[in-house]
């Protein structure tokens, strides 16, 4: 029954892509439609740049994440060597 | 919307990112 | 029951190529009436352009949240063992009656920085 609930999932959702195309059809008639296709278009521009702006934090992150990972090592040897020194 | 969650999330990697710089300081500092 | 089976199966996906060929129509029809013209995208660009950039999002908050989780880990275990050796190096100072210099400002500052 999950593989018949899969399907189903997945003729609904090609029902719901099909819905969406159909509502942007008219919307060349409508002028403010067009409007509202534009704004979109600029926003979807504006996210990209945003979405650019945090894959650079992300890799930072990530590059952090290695040099912590140093550190932390280093640590770990100078406390085997206070523990030799006791 | 999504922009404003792509803005409250990079607003958040960006406070850490700041918090890790601090902390990566202080540890150096007491490595010496 | 295995005819029913197969019939069946086959019912649906002469349903699931139905649907592709009617997207298909739709999304050509709206970019002839649409063409991309400078700056403006037709809808249906656009409309995959959303949820493109919807999965991207997702794809980069999964990327941060595990990135985060590692800071945090490595994090802890910087302060236990700093912690560890502070503590030792002292119990060394108290044995060998060595007077270390003092702490100066800064690294008080950044030893309360990991308290």
């Amino acid at each position: 029954s999950s593989d018949l609930d899969r399907l189903c999932s997945h003729i609904n959702e090609k029902i719901d892509i099909i819905k969406n195309t159909l509502s942007l059809r008219n919307c060349g008639r409508d002028p403010a439609l067009t409007t509202v296709l534009d704004k979109i278009g600029n926003e979807i521009i504006a996210v990209h740049q945003l979405l650019n702006q945090l894959e650079s934090e992300v890799q930072y992150h990530e590059q952090t994440n290695i040099s912590l990972k140093e550190l932390c090592d280093s640590l770990e040897e100078d406390f085997k060597d206070v523990e030799h020194l006791k | 919307t999504l922009k404003d969650d792509v803005n409250i999330l990079l607003d958040k990697a960006r406070l850490e990112s700041q918090e890790s710089i601090g902390f990566m300081k202080a540890t150096k500092l007491l490595m010496k | 029951m295995e005819a029913e089976v197969d019939k069946l199966e086959l019912m649906f996906q002469k349903a699931d190529s139905d649907l592709d060929c009617i997207q298909y129509k739709l999304e050509y029809e709206i970019k002839i009436n649409h063409p991309d013209s400078s700056g403006k995208k037709n809808p249906v660009t656009l409309l995959k352009e959303l949820s493109a950039i919807k999965s991207r999002y997702q794809t980069l908050h999964a990327r941060l949240s595990t990135a985060a989780l590692e800071q945090k880990e490595t994090k802890s275990r910087i302060c236990a063992t700093l912690n560890k050796t502070m503590t030792m190096i002292q119990e060394l100072q108290k044995q060998s009656d060595l007077e270390l210099s003092p702490l100066t400002e800064e690294e008080k500052a950044a030893a309360e920085h990991f308290k």
